[in-house]
């Protein structure tokens, strides 16, 4: 039986941001 | 000239994409590099690598990466902990247990994805408190 799973919302940015090309 | 222009904005547009991004890799469509994690190879799209793990991006980004389709991580994360990193990158959600916490923030410290370690150190800091 799968324990129960709690769902946590993370509101902030979840990846690293690609540079921009210079 | 003077209309005014507007823009339709699909608010799910970007949770639809990823899902159809995770049913092509489901199905080995596209997918141009094969993980050997502990030994275990895992098909992906190295464009959602690259866009996800700073890791994969330094890997990736070059030319050098171009011919890579199977690529062993030495030393690497072990599959236990890579294996819901690669299913958070393609459904943005990561499952997380106090016994599995450990090996996929280690995962996600190797595959410098920073946002993600400070999740899984918040989740093993809240999992010690009373």
């Amino acid at each position: 039986h799968e324990g129960v799973v709690a769902t946590v919302k993370e509101a902030g940015r979840s990846i690293h941001e690609i540079p921009r090309e210079e | 000239e003077g209309a005014l222009g507007y823009v339709r904005e699909f608010t799910r547009h970007s949770s639809d994409v990823l899902s159809n991004l995770n049913e092509l890799r489901l199905r080995g469509i596209l997918t141009d590099v094969t993980l050997l994690v502990g030994g275990q190879p895992l098909r992906a799209h190295k464009a959602v690598l690259i866009a996800c793990s700073g890791f994969f991006y330094s890997i990736f980004r070059g030319r050098a990466g171009v011919g890579v389709d199977v690529l062993s991580l030495p030393g690497g994360p072990e599959a236990r902990g890579f294996a819901p990193l690669l299913d958070f990158m393609y459904t943005s959600r990561l499952r997380l247990s106090p016994a599995t916490a450990p090996a996929v923030l280690a995962a996600a410290t190797y595959l410098q994805m920073e946002h993600v370690v400070q999740a899984c150190h918040r989740f093993i800091q809240a999992s010690y408190e009373p």
